[in-house]
C-alpha cells in the first residue's frame, strides 16, 4: 500500500 | 487590537471542533483581512489551513498583526460555553496574554465572558504552491464521510482513481476489497447533492484513511467539498465558508516503495 510521505516534502518552509 | 464578532458562534466551534484532534497547539494569526491559521499534525503528514476573512465578522478590526498562541483543547472548553446562536466577539491587546471570548445570546439579555491565556508558539510556516490539479471533484460532504468511513471498516488505506469514467475510491484489507465509484450527478432541486468531476488528465494516488476520517469532522461547515488531486502531490480537502472563508486539509500521499 506504499509508504507514508511527508508533508513537508512537498511544502517549503517558508 | 483585534475586535471580531461573529453573528454566530456555531462558525468557530465547529472549525475548532474540525481540526482539535489533529492539532494541539496553534497560532491564529490576524491582520487586517482576517485570522488565518496554519499547522500540521504532529506526524508532519496533514497541514490544516483556515482562513476566516474579516467579511466573515461584522465589525472586524484589527490594527496590527498579532498571533494568538492558542491551545485548541483550551479553547474547546471555553466554547462549550457558547450556544451555537449566540453571537461571539474576540477581543485581544496589540501584545496580549490572554484572548478575550464574549457570548451573547440574542433570545435573552445574557451576555458571557470569558478570558482565555495565550501561549508563545514557534511555528514553522510552509509556503503551498498555487497547483493546477489534474482532478477536482466536488460531492456532498456526508457521501465523503460516508465513503472514508465505509472504508476504514476495511482498510488503512484508500486509492483514489480520477477517470473519465468518474472517480473511484477503492480499497484492500486483510477481510476483502472495496470500491465505490462515482459520476458527475446534477440534482436541480438539490444542488447540495450535486457531484461535479473536472478532470484534465487521469490520476491515481493512495492515502490513509485515519486521515481522511479527521478531515470528515468539518462536514458539519459545509454540504459541500471539494476534493483536488495531481499526481505525486498531497490532497487538498476543502470546506468552503461564507465570504471566501475556508477550512483547508492537505494530505502527503503514500509512496511506493
Amino acid at each position: 500500500e506504499g509508504t507514508q510521505s511527508n508533508i513537508t516534502r512537498y511544502f517549503e518552509g517558508a | 487590537m483585534l475586535e471580531a464578532k461573529l453573528d454566530q458562534a456555531s462558525i468557530l466551534k465547529k472549525v475548532v471542533d474540525a481540526i482539535k484532534d489533529l492539532v494541539q497547539d496553534c497560532n491564529f494569526d490576524c491582520n487586517d483581512s482576517g485570522i488565518a491559521l496554519q499547522a500540521m499534525d504532529n506526524s508532519h503528514v496533514a497541514l490544516v489551513s483556515m482562513a476566516l476573512k474579516a467579511e466573515s465578522f461584522q465589525p472586524y478590526r484589527c490594527d496590527r498583526n498579532i498571533a494568538l498562541g492558542l491551545n485548541l483543547t483550551s479553547l474547546t472548553k471555553v466554547l462549550r460555553a457558547a450556544q451555537n446562536e449566540d453571537m461571539l466577539t474576540l477581543r485581544a491587546e496589540d501584545a496580549p496574554d490572554s484572548l478575550n471570548l464574549v457570548f451573547e445570546s440574542k433570545a435573552d439579555d445574557r451576555i458571557s465572558e470569558y478570558d482565555l491565556k495565550l501561549m508563545d508558539i514557534d511555528q514553522e510556516h510552509l509556503g503551498i504552491p498555487e497547483t493546477e490539479y489534474a482532478a477536482t471533484i466536488t460531492l456532498p460532504s456526508s457521501e465523503f464521510r460516508r465513503i472514508c468511513t465505509d472504508l476504514m471498516a476495511l482498510s488503512e488505506s484508500v486509492t483514489i482513481d480520477a477517470s473519465k469514467d468518474g472517480v473511484k475510491f477503492s480499497c484492500t484489507g486483510d477481510i476483502g476489497n472495496g470500491a465505490v465509484t462515482l459520476r458527475s450527478h446534477t440534482n436541480v432541486d438539490k444542488p447540495e447533492l450535486n457531484v461535479d468531476i473536472e478532470l484534465s488528465e487521469p490520476v491515481s494516488l493512495t492515502f490513509s484513511l485515519k486521515y481522511l476520517v479527521n478531515f470528515c469532522k468539518a462536514s458539519a461547515l459545509s454540504h459541500q467539498v471539494k476534493i483536488c488531486l495531481s499526481n505525486e502531490v498531497p490532497l487538498l480537502v476543502e470546506y468552503a465558508l461564507e465570504n471566501q472563508s475556508h477550512l483547508r486539509f492537505y494530505l502527503a500521499p503514500k509512496i511506493g516503495d
